[in-house]
Order: C-alpha cells, then structure tokens, then sequence
C-alpha cells in the first residue's frame, strides 16, 4: 500500500 | 475514477450550482454565511496551487478552475452586489480558530514538508471544518430556507461520497491517504446532525427549524 506522490483527487 | 468519486465530484458541482442559483434567482444571500464561503475560496486556492505544477487530466484541471472560480464569484455576490441581504449580524464565528489550528496541524502532520504539500494538508484540514460557520448562522437563527438545505445536503454528502471512494480504492487499487480520509470522516460527521434533520423534516416538505 502506498501514497500517490500527486493528488489526483479534488 | 469510480462512480463514488464521480457521484462526489457532482454532487459537489450541484451543491456550488444551486447556492449560485439561489442566490441569483432571489437575488438575496440571506442564510448564508460569507464565512464558510471565504473558508472554501481558502481551500480551494491552497489545495489546487498543483494546477501548476502537476497534470492529472483535462477533467481534473476544468473542476479545480471551476471550484477557484465560482468560489470568488459567490464571495462577490455576496460581499459586493448583494451585499444588503447578507446576514452580517448572525454570521459572527471567528474563523481565525479554524484557520489558524488547521495551519499548526498541517505544519505537525502532513505527507512531506513541502511548500505546496503542507498547504495542501492545510487546505484539507480547512476544508473538514468549514462548513461550521454556516451550521453556526443556521443554529442561531434557528432555521434553512429549503434551498439553503438542498445545497447544504449535496455539499455534505459529496465528502461522504469520497469516503466510499476512498474504500474502494483502497481495495482495487492499494491506494489510500490517511490524512484525506480523517479529514474527510470528520468534515461527514459534522453534517450528521443536519442530514438527520434534512431527512426527517426536509424531504416530507416540511421547512428545517430546529428544535427551541
């Protein structure tokens, strides 16, 4: 499991 | 994408229009607080500075301008050409007690101490309690109009959308960002007491007052 570098959300 | 995170992003598009439409059709911000309001052209301005320096999609990019935009147009509306309507004397929480916790916090907590990344852990820890001023207006006069609670309810569940989104992903795609998901969480809860009162009152027609 890992966090995305950039956030690709809103 | 899934269709959480999409049934989210438009409820949250519905939630702005409607605030928009109410404004402009009544010509009047009664029931509003410009307060929430500037908190949310906070989160948006801080959250989207990645607009330049990260692509995501065509997608992505349209909402972050489109959330940015209509952020200042309502503060306009509000502060400018309906500026007599606006609630002055009801809309009186301090918004420097959740602005300036939320900065502390995201400078303590966030993924990597980074200009743009602590402003975007500022900007989601804002965003988790901005609404409070305008549950604040509503609490002190004791009532919604029932435009102000059709947005209030898609504002609300646009979050509680994104939190399904996020179990998701975390299951279909190893994905997940504990400081979103907290965030989010709490930004739900605090509309609970409002979605009971919007179900219960609100969708069998009746106005939501709140109990004396």
């Amino acid at each position: 499991y890992h966090v995305l570098a950039k956030h690709d959300e809103l | 994408m899934n269709i959480f995170r999409l049934l989210g992003d438009l409820s949250h598009l519905v939630a702005i229009i409607i605030l928009l439409l109410k404004i402009w059709k009544t010509r009047s911000c009664a029931g509003i607080s410009g307060k929430s309001q500037i908190l949310f052209a906070i989160v948006y301005t801080t959250r989207y500075l990645d607009l330049f320096t990260t692509y995501v999609s065509t997608y992505n990019t349209f909402m972050k301008l489109v959330f940015i935009m209509t952020s200042i147009v309502t503060i306009f509306l509000m502060n400018a050409k309906f500026k007599a309507t606006y609630d002055h004397n009801h809309d009186t929480f301090r918004i420097e007690f959740l602005i300036l916790p939320a900065l502390v916090l995201a400078l303590l907590i966030n993924n990597e101490f980074t200009i743009i990344e602590v402003l975007w852990t500022f900007s989601i820890y804002l965003e988790s309690v901005a609404i409070l001023p305008q549950l604040f207006l509503v609490s002190k006069t004791g009532e919604a109009e029932s435009i102000t609670s059709h947005y209030l309810f898609a504002l609300g569940s646009y979050r509680g959308l994104y939190l399904l989104n996020w179990v998701y992903r975390y299951y279909a795609e190893d994905h997940y960002d504990l400081i979103a998901i907290v965030a989010g969480l709490v930004q739900t809860i605090l509309y609970c007491d409002f979605f009971y009162l919007y179900i219960t009152k609100v969708l069998k027609g009746k106005k939501l007052q709140l109990p004396a």
